[in-house]
């Protein structure tokens, strides 16, 4: 399954509903000054495949995921990330006959928070099967956060063998 | 299973092996078990040749080859296992000119079967990709995308 | 003493409040005492307005806002009591073109009454200085100097 | 005081005899491929400065900055390092009538170990006072480590403290 396409709203500093398309067969880029919203969009990823530390994602608390106002515009209620996969027939699932499959995360201020595949709500537990089900992972080795590459060299025996065995 | 570790390991070390020479020029490396005689519990390891260079300890590299060292394992690892996709944020931030090169070789070629999306702010990565997003904050505090299509893509 | 800290407070939060701005275009911040009844104990915090950003708490800021707001504290300090060097390496890896500009600058400023001595792989930064001292490992394995003077220095 | 010369000989990857030289007045930058020296030239100030951890310097014991050998040469015996520093006459101590102070530090690998200030031996006492008279330190605010320039940001006010306490 690769990720076909991304939605972000309300997340962090991205208020307005956001797009990032995918091309099968290319490598995408994205830049950009200083603090404009690169790694919020790494952030957003892993929220949406369930991350559940608000520490993880450089928050105290969860609702700091939400986009917290600017000089001009206030507060959103609510962040809401969706992420498109391809199905290429790899599932073995409820889902296996949809072309694409979507996964959302919503989190409301009042604390409120949803999790949907397909539009139809589900529970984390859920999402987090079929990521796995995906490969995918909030925590894998295949994201790799600013400051963070040099991690696995550092790591001690058991740890580079404990990813093997998320790769067996 | 001990089989499947042991499978799962000689794949990845196999892809570690081949991938490093890639990304620095004339290294090579591979990956060990630390105890072969106990493929359920053994740790593993990483061994790692420079050109000229006596290793004494993997501490003592600098901070671009243990950024490459690092990246070369977790390639080896998503060749073995993908994810939908895989996402480096400024991985290439401590690279020297020619080993940003090669980085963006391999990794232009993976992408021609797995998802990539890299972040930066280095030229040469930048030349490397498809498709460039381009994210501004041009009115303060709210983060707008621009999209530039690079190549054209099939 | 009470008195030698909060004049030496004062004088490193009057560095940072003037420097920050000069560092992030729009930028402004402050350096707080957090109990300003207990000059003795109180610890020291910072405040950092970036334009348009409500900003929540320090931790959600860019790896470049944190690199610089950083890169102000230091400075503010080495302005108050200097050391017979100021040796930065690689602190210009996550910075964007025009924060490299303005970190550039300031070093430049500074050096006219400190050492510095700067390591980087980055173009800009390059051509700010005076000096350039280039490694190569020509002998594999062996560090050697190559020292190339860009500008009269008088 | 600043720093006029540095010596660096048998240190970690600089087994001949290196001199970088600092002009008054400028600004020094080092560049080269990753993995050439840049960061060692870095350690071995703050080894000359006093440092003491191994572990700090990337090493497992302090034997581990002497030159280990390469394809062709064979590993040195000793490493020693000289800072100079011109003297501007702030100093109150003995040395208050050189032009310069130059401090050296020598190891060898019998652990053998020497501090020498203006080539006269001395305890790690002496250094590390004139040093904190010139207002340098192995570990102070002053030298910025590769990787570790955000750490400044992320500390307590505690430590945001003790930096204020120790330039004043
Ligand atoms: N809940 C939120 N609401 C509004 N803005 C937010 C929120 N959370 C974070 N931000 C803003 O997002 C910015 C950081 O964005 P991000 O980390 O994506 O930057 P970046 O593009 O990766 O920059 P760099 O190149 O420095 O790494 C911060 O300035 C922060 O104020
Ligand atoms: N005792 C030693 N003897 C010989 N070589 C050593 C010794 N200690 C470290 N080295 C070598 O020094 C190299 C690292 O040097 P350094 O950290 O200065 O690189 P750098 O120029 O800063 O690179 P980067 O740009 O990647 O940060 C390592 O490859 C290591 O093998
Ligand atoms: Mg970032
Ligand atoms: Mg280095």
């Amino acid at each position: 399954m690769r990720l076909k396409r991304l939605e972000i709203q309300g997340f962090k500093s991205f208020p307005e509903k956001t797009v990032f398309k995918f091309q099968e067969d290319g490598l995408t880029g994205v830049v950009g000054p200083n603090g404009c919203g690169k790694s919020n969009i790494v952030d957003a990823v892993r929220w949406t495949l369930g991350e559940q530390s608000a520490k993880l994602l450089r928050g105290q608390a969860m609702e700091d995921v939400i986009f917290n106002g600017s000089d001009r515009r206030k507060a959103a209620g609510m962040a809401e990330v969706t992420l498109t996969f391809e199905n290429d027939g790899s599932l073995e699932n409820q889902w296996r006959d949809y072309g694409e499959i979507s996964v959302s995360r919503r989190l409301f201020r009042t604390g409120e928070s949803d999790y949907l595949i397909n539009g139809v709500e589900c529970r984390l537990k859920d999402v987090r099967e079929l990521i796995a089900d995906a490969g995918g992972s909030s925590r894998g080795y295949s994201i790799v956060e600013q400051g963070r590459v040099s991690l696995m060299v550092n790591s001690k025996p058991e740890e580079k063998r404990a990813l093997i065995e998320e790769a067996a | 299973s001990k089989e499947r570790f042991v499978a799962t390991f000689e794949e990845v070390s196999r892809n570690f092996s081949e991938l490093f020479p890639r990304l620095i020029n004339g290294g090579s490396a591979e990956m060990v078990l630390l105890d072969e005689s106990d493929p359920l519990n053994t740790g593993v390891d990483i061994h790692v040749r420079l050109p000229g260079k006596r290793l004494r300890n993997m501490q003592l590299l600098s901070g671009g080859e243990k950024a490459i060292i690092s990246l070369t394992m977790i390639l080896s690892l998503f060749l073995v296992k993908p994810s939908p996709v895989c996402i480096l944020d400024e991985v290439d931030a401590p690279l020297d000119d020619e080993n940003l090169g090669n980085f963006a070789q391999i990794i232009r070629e993976m992408s021609s079967s797995f998802q990539f999306l890299i972040i930066t702010h280095n030229k040469l990565t930048m030349e490397a990709v498809d498709v460039l997003y381009g994210i501004t904050m041009r009115e303060p505090g709210v983060s707008q995308v621009v999209s530039v299509r690079l190549k054209d893509v099939a």
